[in-house]
């Protein structure tokens, strides 16, 4: 990626991640539509002989050899029994029976979480700057999983079965499948395994966003990822005939529109469908559209298809307007004609425009890349939000990372847009989606990983979640774009990532196996349900479990509307993993509702991996109205280290 | 239409109360499966994340498999997304 090793304080020359073989040693597999081995994304020089535990390979297929592998891409394998098992054979003159991608969404995501350093990437000339991953060292297992119709829980599980034999350090899945139960997701019970080998596992929070309730791996022994922004924008104006400017975002390259404003119609007035508004192929009457800009309204088909619907029809170019699912967040695409995208309201003034001048006109201005653009980072619309539909007492998303407008490596076998008329080759593309955020943490785990060789996956999500950041340098919290207005734990977790203070977090929340099980107990999983997951017989044992003592870094508190006062205890026990030092409380609610006491309030640690426990007592005094929401934070420093997690109090 | 048609599913075994007189756990979840569907064949067998093997079965056969002993679970397969 561009931009972002920089917006993440990556990539100073006296880094605090050096250059060194030990991160080297770091696989991350990655499950996704297979991977493009030809990128420079991909090129292995300078990197030493593959690790030694390594016990992958580089699967044989169509267009796929042993030879497409090298020191960087060192494995590469394709599970498509399960899918075959449904769809039928593969075509193989549609997408290629092998770890090949000929989707491009693995290729970014891959080259994102442990991409070579390549000078000079662009995406015609866009987001230009020197690509690369979060580990530029660690070594890239690809998985392909999800085919042109889908990926299937079978093949997902024996990748990941696969994965974990072949030794990797770091699973990266940018992808979910609704809210299973965590025994009936095999994503989440292949996690569970996956963890039991001390491998880190990332997934993406999902892309339902704004809605409450809409996240995906929720599973607490997954890392669970929400999107951000950067502080980087692709401005391309909207000029109205009226003098008017707005602005939009693009990635259009191409011919440019003539000088003059030109014609503008809504899609809406120019289709006989009912659905006019929103460009769908064939709705378009071209006698109205041809020699004229269009407006579309986002939602339904592809935001690019829109594009090459108008310039079917004739259309000279696009104006795409969100509508109120998406509000004002911009999402910029390489249309194949000349188009901008515009927030809702917008979008509204623009038709308020057309519709009140009897020759309304307009022209786009393409401004190329912008950064340094505030406030960033804000959080995606898109990206899902909590509370937790399955374990409210767990507080997801974990994080945010940069999922927005993100420039990494892209298949050799489509266009950047995806679709079939769209001939045109690009070495890196921009996309937005969690699939993007999750592979940035997995890479950054990674760099963790190579640091601390001895930290278990619980305590490097711990070291990204307590230092992540809630405020953005002028000390406001950051903002969701959804609404404007500040964002919640249930929109950003623990906050947005910051990997330069990941790397010595002070202390650490961490878990074990028997910590997990104990979770699963607390739950009351059956045993059946429970040796599902863990693959051994009766791991309850006849004592009390609780959700509020899981070693979890975060707080989710639940209380009953009914009012009256309700005392809620929560232990945690912190591992020091740094120098010898004490550590003072300190804590901030929104709320009066609740008093928050924490016993004690004040930590020593003498030495590394001592460990402290301590107990918080939530207190709520008085009736909340149900499906009410406050939040706070609690923090632990030393002056030096800032311990934080953030609290969300939910009453039903 | 089929008057019997097959899905997907991923059937989870409790491997440790395989009888002993199966040298292979492989062998005890393909006589498992034998003994409800004649036709069925195993796609993948998990060794890692779980014990268990993935097949394609009719309802009829699901609810005979459920039966069988060491049997833990039968879960039909499910589509995921990418984000």
């Amino acid at each position: 990626t561009t931009r972002t090793p920089e917006f993440l304080g990556l990539g100073k020359s006296d880094s605090i991640y050096p250059e060194s073989d030990s991160g080297s040693d770091v696989i991350i597999g990655v499950l996704d539509t297979g991977v493009w081995p030809e990128s420079k994304s991909f090129d292995d020089t300078g990197l030493g002989p593959v690790p030694s535990g390594w016990k992958g390979a580089c699967e044989t297929g169509t267009n796929f050899s042993a030879s497409n592998c090298n020191r960087k891409l060192i494995g590469a394998r394709f599970f498509s029994k399960g899918y075959e098992a449904t769809l039928g054979p593969i075509d193989t003159s549609r997408e290629s029976k092998s770890p090949r991608d000929d989707d491009g969404h693995g290729t970014h995501t891959a080259s994102t979480a442990a991409g070579s350093v390549v000078e000079g990437a662009s995406l015609f000339g866009y987001a230009q700057g020197s690509a690369r991953g979060m580990a530029t060292r660690a070594r890239i297992a690809a998985y392909k999983v999800c085919w042109v119709g889908g990926c299937f829980s079978s093949d997902i599980l024996k990748a990941i079965d696969q994965a974990v034999e072949d030794n990797v350090n770091v699973l990266s899945m940018s992808l979910g499948g609704g809210m299973s139960d965590y025994y009936r997701d095999s994503v989440a019970v292949g996690a569970f395994a996956a963890m039991e080998k001390g491998i880190f596992v990332s997934c993406s929070a999902g892309n339902a966003g704004p809605s409450s309730f809409s996240l995906s791996n929720l599973a607490p022994w997954i890392t669970t990822v929400g999107a951000g922004t950067l502080d980087r924008d692709f401005p391309a104006y909207v000029s109205l005939g009226n003098g008017k400017n707005f602005s939009g975002v693009s990635l259009y390259k191409g011919n440019t529109l003539p000088g003059t404003l030109l014609p503008f119609i809504y899609a809406a007035n120019a289709s006989n469908a009912t659905n006019g508004n929103l460009c769908m192929m064939g709705t378009l009457i071209p006698e109205k559209v041809a020699g004229k800009i269009v407006i579309c309204d986002r939602g339904v088909n592809a935001r690019v298809q829109k594009g090459s619907v108008v310039k079917a029809a004739g259309g000279l170019g696009m104006v795409l307007a969100n509508t109120a699912a998406n509000g004002e967040e911009l999402v910029a695409d390489a249309h194949l004609l000349p188009a901008t995208s515009v927030g809702q309201k917008s979008g509204d003034d623009i038709k308020k425009y057309l519709s009140s001048d009897p020759k309304p006109s307009v022209t786009i201005l393409f401004e190329g890349t912008k950064v340094g653009v505030q406030p960033s980072p804000v959080v995606a619309a898109f990206s899902s939000r909590g509370p937790n539909s399955i374990t409210p007492e767990i507080l997801k998303p974990d994080i945010i990372a940069p999922g927005v407008n993100i420039l990494a490596g892209w298949s050799g076998a489509l266009g950047p847009t995806g679709l079939p008329i769209d001939d045109r080759r690009v070495p890196f593309n921009i996309i937005s989606g969690t699939s993007m955020s999750c592979p940035h943490v997995s890479g950054l785990a990674a760099l963790l990983k190579g640091a601390h060789p001895d930290w278990s996956p619980a305590a490097i999500r711990s070291a990204l979640m307590t230092t992540a950041y809630t405020v953005y340098k002028n000390g406001r919290n950051i903002l969701d774009i959804a609404t404007g207005k500040p964002s919640t734990p249930f929109d950003h977790g623990a906050g947005h990532v910051d990997p330069i203070a990941a790397h010595d977090p002070g202390l650490v929340y961490d878990l074990t196996v028997d910590d997990y099980v104990n979770f699963l107990c607390a739950l009351n999983y059956t045993d059946d349900q429970i040796s599902g997951l863990t693959r051994k017989e009766g791991s309850c044992k006849a004592k009390k479990y609780s959700v509020t003592d899981f070693n979890y870094p975060s707080f989710a508190v639940n209380f009953q509307s009914t009012g009256g006062s309700t005392v809620a205890k929560y232990t945690r026990t912190l591992t020091n993993v740094g120098p010898a030092g004490t550590y003072k409380v300190s804590l901030k609610s929104e709320t009066q509702m609740v008093k928050v006491s924490v016993v004690p309030e004040t930590l020593t640690f003498s030495q590394r991996n001592e460990k402290k426990s301590y107990t918080v007592t939530f207190n709520a005094v008085g009736a909340m109205k149900p499906n009410s929401n406050s939040f706070g934070h609690i923090e632990w420093s030393d002056g030096k280290h800032t311990v934080g997690s953030p609290i969300a109090f939910s009453w039903s | 239409v089929e008057e019997n048609p097959k899905s997907t599913y991923i059937i989870r075994m409790a491997k440790y109360q395989m009888p002993a007189v199966f040298e292979h756990h492989t062998r005890w979840y393909d006589s498992s499966l034998k003994s409800v569907s004649g036709s069925a064949e195993m796609l993948y067998t998990y060794n890692n994340v779980v014990h268990g093997y993935s097949t394609k079965l009719t309802a009829q056969e699901v609810e005979a498999l459920k039966a069988q002993p060491g049997v833990l679970s039968v879960w039909p397969e499910l589509k995921y997304e990418l984000h």
